[in-house]
């Protein structure tokens, strides 16, 4: 139950970010949240670089997840 | 531990922003 919560909550904020519902979040839609989130823009990049795991500019819900796990467990799940 | 721009580790800031969501989606009425 525990892990179907995690997941509901990973897909609220992933389309929290992907705005236009594209599947994925660009470096663009991170910078969105700016004034949304009491984020600075250079944090909101550091977020996304540090989410961005194979650094090809386009965060998955997979790698998205995969920092969310982090974030709650203090740890990467793969 | 990893400093990233601003001297916050990532991982102080990834908290901080999931914090942030939490806080946005349970804040709001």
């Amino acid at each position: 139950a525990r892990r179907a919560a995690v997941l509901e909550k990973t897909q609220e904020f992933f389309q929290t970010c992907d705005i236009e519902d594209k599947g994925f979040i660009t470096r663009r839609d991170m910078q969105r949240l700016y004034g949304e989130l009491p984020l600075s823009a250079d944090e909101l990049e550091n977020v996304f670089d540090t989410l961005d795991a194979d650094g090809n500019g386009y965060l998955t819900l997979e790698e998205f997840s995969s920092g969310f796990s982090e974030f709650l467990f203090g740890r990467r799940i793969t | 531990d990893p400093t990233v721009k601003g001297g916050q580790t990532s991982e102080g800031v990834l908290a901080n922003f999931f914090n942030s969501l939490l806080s946005k989606k349970t804040g709001s009425p």
